[in-house]
């Protein structure tokens, strides 16, 4: 099973 | 005040051009340094990063910095309405609700101007880390765009991944697989190739697609990473903006896909991979 990971995972809210 | 003149006023229709479809509303940072986005798609699977550099405008002027909140359909509506010749400004008092696109022709005989309503949006500023990638991958913009819509007929996802020697695209489908290998050509062909006329001597200019892949390899280390088609040919959007593409890719990390905005700037998209599990 391939799943979609979120941008906001990587990179830290300001 | 805020003040922006761009004389190729081409450059910023392009640029909206490229992500009004990736992202409906974003907030547009005017700073000395320049005109700058930074916005999530719906789903926030992608990012999408807009720098144009103060130095890159005719004219520029930052008194204060003013966040400027845009519905990029709307906004690109209007700049549709300029031609591609035409200089285009942008002006916005420091606690206006509105920004002024003024178009003026290159005869200077036709001056309109459309002002449109800014918005306020609540959205997160993500900081980006500068990262030291494993895989650099600079390659014709054209070709790059080609393989993704070819791709993109077989299947959703397509796995991307380079070696020393290549850069190799794979996806697969209900009605098949598809592998599209592109080798990496030999130093100096990304920059110039010089080509002998007998008319005028030696002559320079830059590569075209057709001539081959042209593509350039630096690596520190072999990085296979996988992505959904659909957000990589909405990237593709931004091709007219640049001759090159360039793909930064480390494992387990979103792949940021780069056009460079001559003289001005950049537009980055990052893409977050897909992961097996």
């Amino acid at each position: 099973y391939v799943s979609q990971l979120h941008i906001s995972s990587f990179f830290r809210t300001e | 005040m805020f003040e922006a003149r761009i004389l190729q006023g081409s450059i910023l229709k392009k640029v909206l051009e490229s992500i009004k479809d990736l992202v409906t509303d974003a907030n547009f940072e005017c700073t000395a340094n320049g005109f700058a986005l930074q916005a999530m798609d719906s789903s926030h699977v992608s990012l999408v990063a807009l720098m144009l550099r103060s130095t890159g405008f005719d004219h520029y002027r930052c008194d204060r910095d003013v966040t400027m909140g845009m519905n990029l359909l709307n906004m690109s509506k209007m700049l549709k309405c300029a031609d591609n010749d035409d200089t285009i400004t942008m002006k916005a008092d420091d606690a206006g609700d509105v920004v002024t696109f003024m178009f003026e022709n290159p005869k200077a005989d036709k001056i309109s101007d459309f002002q449109m309503k800014l918005m306020d949006i609540d959205t997160e500023h993500l900081g980006i880390p500068d990262t030291e990638y494993e895989a650099t991958v600079k390659m014709s913009s054209n070709e790059f765009q080609r393989i993704c819509r070819d791709l993109s007929s077989i299947g959703d996802t397509v796995t991307i991944a380079v070696t020393k020697d290549s850069v190799k695209f794979t996806t697969s489908g209900d009605i098949g697989e598809a592998n599209i290998t592109c080798r990496r050509t030999s130093d100096g062909d990304m920059k110039e190739e010089k080509v002998k006329t007998e008319e005028d001597g030696e002559k320079v200019h830059n590569t075209k697609s057709s001539e081959g892949q042209n593509v350039d390899i630096d690596l520190q280390e072999p990085v296979t990473l996988t992505f959904a088609l659909r957000y990589l040919n909405s990237f593709c959007k931004a091709t007219s903006l640049c001759e090159n593409v360039r793909l930064q890719l480390s494992k387990e990390l979103p792949v940021v896909v780069q056009y460079l905005i001559e003289d001005m700037g950049y537009v980055r998209f990052y893409l977050a991979p897909k992961i097996e599990e």
